[in-house]
């Protein structure tokens, strides 16, 4: 099929993360 | 009863605070910066770029960021590789084909997104499994 998009989840982390004020 | 106070927790707010910077971003609306990808000019939060970006974190996080409202990335990712990952950061949705993968992985890698590296890589992996 033209245009089907197959989508899989991703469930762990996806971005950085800020580290918290020391 | 005997509860010490209540929570209503509303589970869709991130995911719907994400739709309505998206909606900010492609109306222009309090965009404080045009990335030039490609010679592309395309414009962004630095808030979510530094959200989102280990590379945009390290540009925007000091004083040296404040003044920049153009930024162009020499030697840096193509537009095709590039304007996926802006949507992803906007949408959690990152669009991949075996076609642009490779171009994708490397913005990502420009980028400092090690999440995305690591989900590109597994990507190339199993278009490549019999």
């Amino acid at each position: 099929h033209e245009g089907l998009v197959a989508t899989v989840k991703e469930a762990g982390r996806s971005i950085h993360e800020i580290p918290r004020e020391e | 009863e005997g509860a010490l106070g209540y929570v209503r927790e509303f589970t869709r707010h991130s995911s719907d605070v994400l739709g309505n910077l998206n909606e900010l971003r492609l109306r222009g609306i309090l965009t404080d910066v045009t990335l030039l990808v490609g010679g592309q000019p395309l414009r962004a939060h630095k808030a979510v770029l530094i959200a989102c970006s280990g590379f945009f974190y390290s540009i925007f996080r000091g004083r040296a960021g404040v003044g920049v409202d153009v930024l162009s990335l020499p030697g840096g990712p193509e537009a095709r590789g590039f304007a996926p990952l802006l949507d992803f950061m906007y949408t959690s949705r990152l669009r991949l084909s075996p076609a642009t993968a490779p171009a994708v992985l490397a913005a990502a890698t420009y980028l400092q997104m090690e999440h995305v590296v690591q989900a590109c890589h597994r990507f190339i992996q199993a278009s490549y499994e019999p």
